[in-house]
């Protein structure tokens, strides 16, 4: 006689995160609604004290999103946040000529010129717990491996995903910029195409 | 170009930079695994001039394999006691007609045994068995000896003196 399988009672919280109230750019009260995705919960309230330890998001090769737990072992730290380091900074640069600057070592029409870097606005896009897509994160696609997968990062080449479930597509935010400036370009598109399959591109893999 | 295309997102905020992607299973039309392309169009191209080749990336859509599990409904019907287990009966009744017959038999058998003869059968069979003999007298060899099953052991006779 077959045993009945019972599946282990998955715990749902059906409970939906109530929107919670901040204060931005100093004075501008707003009202923020989380929402969940795919288990994701974006636009979550931030807890009271951070101590650089909070779970965060990551994705796996296919665009999943998976929790990761950052823990302290031996002095150091397994699974830290993401670092970004200055790829959402805007870069200015600075010229100091001899008479601003004085300096001894400087010659009398040497221009010194300094890189300052600005932060991004991050009153949105830290509601964002996932792991955002830089240039350090692309991969090389295409037969040879030599094409840079600019600027996605996820999906990954020739993965499956399989239908009825969802997968976060991330790219490099500043990737596209306006020709004649180097403003970011504000909206895109996704679009999907189906791609036409040679028998031996297919292979004989047996479903 | 985009008039190919079975799905677009609409226009999305660049700087969110992230985009969940839910794969239905119509986007397959019928078939288990399609070849998809994805490509992103930046706001300033326009349609005619969007090369999906450009900025892409090529992933397989496929339908999943489907793990034939008590599914809810299933168990549902488990648990009103409704449980459609006919195989059940099938493959627990026919070894026991089975055996039943064989009881049967054997009694049947063993009531008769005083009233059967059968000996006409077990003649067949051994004249079967002996076929593979024939009868003697048929062989060539003993054609002059009168039915001895042996063959002769060689004799040495005296040489009689005609044969000096």
């Amino acid at each position: 006689r077959k045993n009945i399988v019972k599946p282990k009672e998955k715990t749902t919280t059906s409970e939906i995160p109530k929107p919670w109230r901040r204060t931005i750019y100093s004075n501008e009260k707003e009202i923020v609604t989380p929402t969940v995705i795919a288990g994701v919960t974006f636009s979550a309230k931030p807890p009271a004290t951070t101590n650089g330890l909070e779970p965060w998001i990551s994705l796996d090769q296919s665009g999943n999103p998976k929790t990761k737990r950052p823990q302290i072992k031996g002095g150091k730290t397994v699974n830290p946040r993401p670092d970004y380091s200055t790829y959402f900074k805007s870069v200015a640069t600075k010229t100091f000529s001899y008479d601003e600057l004085k300096a001894h070592n400087m010659e009398e029409d040497e221009v010194y010129e300094e890189l300052t870097f600005t932060d991004e606005d991050d009153t949105y896009v830290s509601l964002n717990p996932i792991i955002r897509c830089t240039p350090q994160r692309y991969f090389n696609k295409g037969p040879a491996g030599d094409i840079s997968s600019e600027p996605f990062c996820t999906p990954r080449e020739n993965k499956e995903l399989k239908a009825g479930n969802t997968y976060f597509v991330s790219w490099y935010t500043r990737f596209f910029q306006y020709p004649d400036s180097d403003k970011t370009v504000e909206n895109v598109q996704l679009h999907l195409f189906y791609l036409k399959e040679s028998v031996y591109e297919k292979g004989l893999k047996k479903r | 170009d985009l008039k190919a295309a079975f799905f677009s997102s609409g226009w999305l905020k660049n700087v969110d930079g992230i985009y969940p992607l839910e794969l239905t299973a119509d986007f397959l039309d019928g078939a288990f695994d399609k070849k998809v392309l994805l490509a992103i169009q930046p706001e300033n191209i326009n349609d005619e001039d969007f090369n999906p080749w450009e900025h892409y990336v090529v992933f397989r859509m496929i339908k999943g394999s489907r793990v034939a599990k008590t599914t809810k409904q299933q168990k549902a019907l488990q648990d009103a006691g409704i449980s459609d287990d006919t195989w059940y009966y099938v493959a627990l009744s026919i070894p026991t007609v089975v055996v039943i017959a064989c009881v049967v038999m054997y009694f049947f058998l063993y009531l008769n045994k005083n009233h059967r003869d059968i000996h006409d059968v077990k003649d067949f069979a051994i004249n079967q068995r002996r076929r593979v003999l024939g009868k003697f007298k048929d062989f060539k060899k003993y054609k002059k000896i009168n039915n001895r099953p042996y063959s002769e052991l060689p004799t040495h006779t005296k040489k009689t003196g005609k044969q000096n």
